[in-house]
Order: C-alpha cells, then structure tokens, then sequence
C-alpha cells in the first residue's frame, strides 16, 4: 500500500 | 501585548507532549478569540490543529492578533521546568523576538521565569472543508492508545472498518495478524468508558500506525477520542481538552492521510 499526502486533499489557504 | 494565564497549567504541558514530536516547529496564532495553531509533520502526511479559547484561561490579553513561531522541542523543554501544579503565564510584547514563561507554584513563594526565542515560519496553511463524515466513533482514549500501540508490533498499517454497530482495527505483518472489534456500549453508567459509533454507511480504510501513536500521546489529555472516517478522505483523531471543572477549553484534532492499495 502506498501512503498518501494530506496536501492532496487539503488545499492551502 | 498578549499574555495569557492557566492556573492548570499541566494543560498546557500536556498539549506540548503530544504535538512535540510530531511537529518540530509551528507558529502559535494569538487572537482576542484565543491560541491556535495548525501545522502538517514534514512529510505532509498528518496535520494536527490546536484550539484553546480566550475564555479558558484564568486571564487572557491580546491587544492585536500575534503570531508565536517557535521550537517546539524547545517550548516542551522549558515546559518540562513547571511543576503539574503550577500556574503558567505566557507573555510576549508586540514585535518582540522572544516570549516569557513565569512559573508560580501553588501555595508557595517560588516563581520561576523562562525565555524561549522567537522565529519567523513560512506557515503554510490548509484549508480543512468542514464536511459529514460516514463513521464517527467514540471511545475511550486509553483503549485507542493501548489499540495503536499493540497492532504495531504485528505491522505498520491499522484497516479500519466500521460496519452496523462496531468497529474494527485489523493489522497483519510477517509474523501473523491481529484483529481488535469494538462493539458499540449500552451503558451509560460510565460516559468515559462508553463506545459509541454513529454510521451512515459501512467503510474500510487503511492507516499507518506510526502516526496514530504519535495521536495517541494525547491521550492524557481526555477520556474519551473521537474518530471520524469518510471514504478516500483523511482520518480525523480529536481530542476535547477540558479543565479540572469539566468546562470545554478547545480541541486538538489530527489529520491522516490514508494508505490506498496501489
């Protein structure tokens, strides 16, 4: 499994 | 000028254990409103969010919004210099490069006085949409902590999956695999023991371990941790911090990116 990047569902402001 | 008091201030130490190492360094935003802080670790993979209002301190002055970035490995330090007892006051003046911590031991004649540098961060913040989750869950801090802690030693991920009234925490490496199910509580007898799951529909998901201990060191800071899931978006860990009286004092929340099958 491969881990994902919370920037990938989090946009900066 | 902004200064801020705990009578309680083992709260504030109890914050910094379970953020320190984490997060190295992040910035402290101070408003009439009270102390927040977000900040991702440095692989961008869990976020953690901080929120401890104006009205939960014994005193609380902030002329204008301040930023107070710092190390945390050094603020937890310092920290570590108060006794659980004690009274902790954090003050900074506008535009100054440093902020004070007076320690007043209770019943007793002892201050202590502690400096920590300032440091300007590139703060980059995310915006978190405020969305339903499928499964929320409820449980006993101490039981999430011991759940973490124990299925690292069979592998580095947890698969949560939630279905009807319970939930599940599943972890299998080379030397075999371990399951823990969790069934929802009728009791009310004991809030802080009780399991509750709230689902909208039935979800499995995957996690590394590593970051949930780190979650976990939160765990002094109440009985109970709250989980919500959602297909393919991050898992939210959220602690209340409440004081002695019971009185809500703000959250720390965590953010985990999942794992997905490649």
């Amino acid at each position: 499994m491969s881990q994902r990047t919370l920037t990938s569902f989090f946009k900066p402001t | 000028m902004f200064e801020a008091k705990l009578i309680q201030g083992a709260i504030l130490k109890k914050i910094l254990d379970a953020i320190k190492d984490l997060v190295n360094e992040a910035s402290w935003d101070c408003s009439s409103q009270g102390m927040s802080l977000q900040a991702m670790d440095t692989s961008h993979v869990s976020l953690v969010a901080v929120q401890m209002k104006a009205d939960g301190f014994d005193k609380y002055r902030c002329d204008r919004s301040v930023t107070l970035g710092m190390n945390l490995s050094s603020l937890s330090k310092i920290l570590k210099c108060a006794g659980n007892d004690d009274t902790i006051t954090l003050k900074a003046p506008d535009d100054g490069d440093k902020i004070t911590l007076v320690f007043e031991a209770k019943n007793e004649s002892e201050t202590s006085e502690y400096e920590v540098k300032l440091m300007n961060l590139d703060s980059e913040y995310l915006g978190i949409p405020d969305t339903p989750y499928s499964v929320n869950v409820k449980m006993p801090s101490h039981k999430f902590q011991r759940i973490c802690r124990d299925l690292q030693q069979i592998g580095d991920a947890v698969t949560i999956s939630c279905a009807k009234d319970s939930i599940r925490f599943a972890a299998k490496g080379d030397l075999g695999s371990g399951t823990v199910n969790l069934c929802q509580t009728a009791s009310a007898d004991k809030p802080e023991d009780s399991v509750s799951i709230s689902m909208q529909e039935p979800i499995i998901q995957s996690f590394a371990l590593k970051y949930l201990n780190h979650f976990a060191k939160a765990t002094p800071l109440s009985p109970q941790v709250s989980l919500s899931l959602s297909p393919d978006v991050p898992l939210v860990v959220e602690y209340s911090i409440t004081d002695d009286d019971g009185s809500d004092f703000g959250y720390i929340r965590y953010y985990l990116a999942p794992k997905i099958d490649e």
